[in-house]
């Protein structure tokens, strides 16, 4: 089983 | 004053047709450079990142910074009205409330004009770091929308691992599994029909099939699809637009439970 990852979890916020 | 114009028209329809199943609206910011729009999905799994250069439109004025929201339904119910040879003028006022898609004829004897509103949006704004991948593979983009369909009817997920011999795509379910396996192509006479595989160390990534089979729309912008990958980070999906841009898709990957 996979789970989602967020994509806002790889990137920073600006 | 803003003002952008392309003659080819069917090059925004399909750059709409290639955003509208992710994003619901988005901020177009526009400058001297050009519009760009960088939207997540609604989840947060994937962002898309649209880039057209003010020197790709066949006009193109822009007197000062413009971010502009847009429902991307509206905007794509607009551009169904434009005939497949029209040309396109985007046209907004410096503080707009509204944005004017005025389609013309070749024969310049239709002139239509359609007034959307702009919406307010509050919006992240993700810094996306230069990054030098594992892998980059090169390859038609009609080939990889197959492999995606194909593969979406065996399983939720899609693992993507390449190596030296090539990439293997993978779906395994209920049924059963399913895999393909492409190998760099030996001879590069046609650079459309290529695939090419730049590996620096081998990676296996698992991504979600709802999000490929959106990514997959933008095929009709460019007979080839770009993959960049490094384990345990976002795919990027991009493809050219023609001379004036690109779009390009991250998507978090799935990871082991």
């Amino acid at each position: 089983n996979h789970a989602q990852k967020k994509i806002s979890s790889f990137f920073s916020n600006i | 004053m803003f003002e952008a114009r392309l003659v080819q028209s069917a090059i925004l329809k399909k750059v709409l047709d290639a955003i509208k199943d992710l994003l619901t609206e988005a901020t177009f910011e526009c400058s001297d450079s050009g519009i760009q729009v960088q939207a997540m999905d609604n989840a947060h799994v994937s962002l898309v990142s649209l880039n057209l250069r003010s020197d790709g439109f066949d006009k193109y004025r822009c007197d000062r910074n413009l971010s502009m929201g847009m429902s991307i339904a509206c905007m794509s119910k607009i551009l169904r009205c434009a005939g497949s040879e029209d040309t396109v003028t985007l046209r907004a006022l410096d503080n707009p409330e509204n944005i004017v898609f005025i389609f013309e004829s070749p024969n310049k004897e239709k002139l239509a004009e359609y007034e959307m509103k702009l919406i307010n949006m509050d919006q992240e704004h993700l810094g996306i770091p230069e990054t030098s991948y594992s892998c980059i593979v090169k390859m038609p983009s009609q080939e990889f929308s197959r492999i995606c369909r194909d593969l979406s009817q065996f399983g939720e997920s899609i693992t993507f691992a390449c190596s030296k011999e090539g990439i293997k795509f993978s779906a395994s379910g209920d049924y059963g599994q399913a895999t393909i396996k492409l190998a760099q192509t030996a001879d590069a006479d046609n650079e459309e029909e290529a695939v090419s595989v730049n590996m620096q160390e081998p990676v296996k990534l698992t991504f979600s099939c709802r999000y490929l089979n959106c990514f997959i729309k933008a095929g009709p912008l460019c007979a080839q699809v770009q993959l960049s990958m490094s384990n345990d980070v976002p795919l990027v999906c991009e493809y050219k637009i023609g001379d004036i841009g690109h779009i390009r898709y991250y998507l978090a990957p799935k990871i082991d439970d």
